[in-house]
């Protein structure tokens, strides 16, 4: 119903109005916001008003109202349980970013098949073995999964994953997992977009 | 001249087509490629002949031609050497990724201003003081870095940057960096991705 751009500018709005409202301030303007991002205010207007929300033209929005507003709509007030499967350097460079937290997002736990990782504990979080991951995600009713296992093991994992009901999988891996229509699934390969955006430095070919 | 759509598919086109070849495929069809992707053959076959690429309908592409001029039209043939600023977690996770070495990168040296961590050795690199920082750029033709500092410091790292001379800026810290215009700058906040994709699920308001 959102078109793609708009909903990836929407936590973009959430972290600057949040900003505005531990810097004190109680009102901003769509041009505030715009300004920060480098777009068009007409387009910051149009994406607020998409997801229900009025502001009052001349004053702007109520910071606390419209971050309340964001952080309900984005699904932040509701803790999501999330967990790690491959708990090698990016795995662990996940788990300990606090990033997560503040958008209701909870990194449980991780998982990994090798025994030396196995029993580890790692930013407050236990890294745990594949034996226990079916058991663990129906436990904790976890609908969403980072992957972050090598290539060779991606598909295999996921393939599981899918079998004990995860609904989501952001999946590192630098392969194409095929995976069910109801499950949601973002191939993120960091080292390809990298290189699109290398593309773009003048003087390329596809610049 | 080329879509960003494009550009983006062009990288993973080159990763199929090489795998072909070490498989010991002599050919490749748009459609086998497309297969791979879960897109449209017409797709595929736009984007090689947008590049300057034939193939033979019947027959389809040689994989060994194919590679090699993807291989030359992304620049992977020319070693581009890349620093990392910020060794920490995220920054040491990339620095030990081996992916970049296929598309013709190099991590050279990473950087921070943690006097525990310079002098570090990780993955067959130094980890140098932020002091260094301008000469080895210079002495090293540096042109691209890795930026994977805490939000509060991105911003002033990065206009050193800048005045360094540097031309693309992959940015991991959750701040809309300002840059010259002549400067690539990808602010690639993970985390708002990540939402991004989690709005997607079917039930989120924004699905
Ligand atoms: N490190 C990076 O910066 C980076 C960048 C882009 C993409 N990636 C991709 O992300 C993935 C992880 O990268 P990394 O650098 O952390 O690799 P890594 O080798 O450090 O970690 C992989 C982990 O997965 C575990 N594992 C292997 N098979 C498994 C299985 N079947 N089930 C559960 N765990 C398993 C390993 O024991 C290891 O701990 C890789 O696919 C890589 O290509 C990494
Ligand atoms: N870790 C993740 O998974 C993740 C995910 C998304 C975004 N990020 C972002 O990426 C960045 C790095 O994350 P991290 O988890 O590696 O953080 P980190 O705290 O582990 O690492 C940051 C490093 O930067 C160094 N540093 C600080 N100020 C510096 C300066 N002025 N010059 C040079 N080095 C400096 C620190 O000493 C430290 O080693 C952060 O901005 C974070 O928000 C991280």
């Amino acid at each position: 119903r959102l078109s793609i751009p708009t909903l990836r500018r929407l936590p973009l709005y959430y972290n600057i109005v949040r900003h505005a409202v531990d810097m004190g301030e109680q009102y901003i303007s769509s041009s505030n916001i715009a300004d920060v991002l480098n777009i068009d205010p007409t387009q910051v207007r149009k994406d607020i008003a998409a997801i229900g929300y009025g502001g009052k033209p001349k004053i702007g929005f109520n910071t606390k109202e419209l971050a309340e507003y964001l952080r309900t709509f984005l699904g932040f007030d509701k803790q999501r349980n999330i967990i790690i499967v491959g708990a090698g350097n990016l795995g662990i460079a996940l788990a300990k970013y606090e990033g997560f937290a503040n958008q209701g997002m909870k990194i449980k736990a991780l998982f990994d098949v090798n025994p030396n990782m196995v029993g580890a504990h790692i930013a407050g979080k236990d890294i745990l073995s594949m034996d226990e991951l079916e058991s663990y995600i129906k436990d904790n009713d976890i609908k969403i999964v980072i992957l972050t296992v090598p290539a060779k093991a991606a598909q295999n994992v996921a393939n599981k994953l899918f079998s004990y009901g995860i609904e989501a999988v952001w999946n590192f891996a630098p392969v194409n997992i095929s995976h069910p229509r109801n499950v949601l699934v973002w191939n993120h390969d960091l080292v390809a977009s990298f290189v699109t955006f290398l593309q773009l430095i003048p003087g390329s070919p596809g610049a």
